[in-house]
């Protein structure tokens, strides 16, 4: 979806 | 070996609905602490963490950690076997690739048990930062259901906003906009149909709606919903389940056009 950001782009992996 | 015994066991079928529309599988990771369960949907825009703690079963063994890999489509197959007044038991042996799930009716006339494989499932857990939110609502959770529902149908997009005055949820699109604004109750009666603001600082943010209305299906788990919202973060939407543990949605923002 246009716009829509990634939960990955704010918690990250360990 | 592992075995958790929920008297309540209308409890988990109430979290497998709150699962399965956004997970198609997800690893359970027993502990003595407890059962904890986190994964994204299939997008990587949201991440569910569900926890059941061990004192909250009326009986829990855990002689050693263990993940189970399961698909929820196949374990939701089996919850709807389970009837709403049985006691429902999880139990496994040690690193065993099936799980057995075990239905009590009350007066233990009938007694079901039904084995599912496992998955192998190599979930790697995010890491959640502690967050001081700038704001947290808490409104009865099936009048989130009604605003995401209501206001879905306006837009694929639904924006947030909460000020000192109350919180705002708006969405706009081809057939119109709609605003639905809520105002922090007066009097705190009863404590679930409240709507209780805290607000540090205002924050306005933007979330798809489609998410939403996924988390949502865990409106029959607890009365009252808490949101919590910061500038640029994701949002966190939790419902408590009873005294044993909650399950909490995270969702990241859209970007603002």
């Amino acid at each position: 979806q246009q716009g829509q950001r990634l939960i990955t782009s704010f918690f990250s992996k360990p | 070996m592992f075995e958790a015994r929920l008297l309540q066991g209308s409890l988990l079928k109430k979290v497998m609905e709150a699962l399965k529309e956004l997970l198609n599988e997800a690893a359970w990771d027993c502990s003595d602490a407890g059962i904890q369960l986190q994964a994204m949907d299939n997008s990587h825009v949201s991440l569910v963490s569900l926890n059941l703690r061990a004192e909250g079963f009326d009986k829990y063994r855990c002689d050693r950690n263990l993940s189970m890999g399961m698909n929820l489509g196949s374990m939701s197959k089996i919850l709807k076997c389970a009837s709403n007044e049985d006691i429902i038991t999880i139990k496994a042996q040690d690193n065993a690739d099936t799980v057995t799930f075990v239905f009590e009716s009350p007066d233990q006339d009938k007694v079901s048990d039904y084995e599912m494989k496992l998955m192998n499932l190599d979930q790697e857990h995010l890491g959640i930062p502690e967050t001081d939110y700038a704001c947290t609502i808490r409104l009865p959770s099936s009048e989130f259901a009604r605003i995401c529902r209501d206001l879905s149908q306006f837009g694929e997009s639904m924006v947030i906003s909460c000020t000192k005055e109350g919180v705002r949820f708006s969405a706009t699109g081809d057939i119109g906009t709609g605003n639905i604004k809520l105002a922090q109750s007066a009097k705190v009666d009863k404590e679930e149909e409240a709507v209780v603001i805290e607000m540090q600082e205002p924050v306005s943010l933007t979330f798809a709606c489609r998410y939403l209305n996924s988390f949502t299906k865990a409106t029959s788990l607890s009365k009252s919903v808490q949101l919590s919202m910061s500038p640029e973060v994701p949002l966190v939407v939790e419902y408590k389940i009873e005294d044993i543990g909650h399950v909490r949605y995270y969702l990241a923002p859209k970007i603002e056009d």
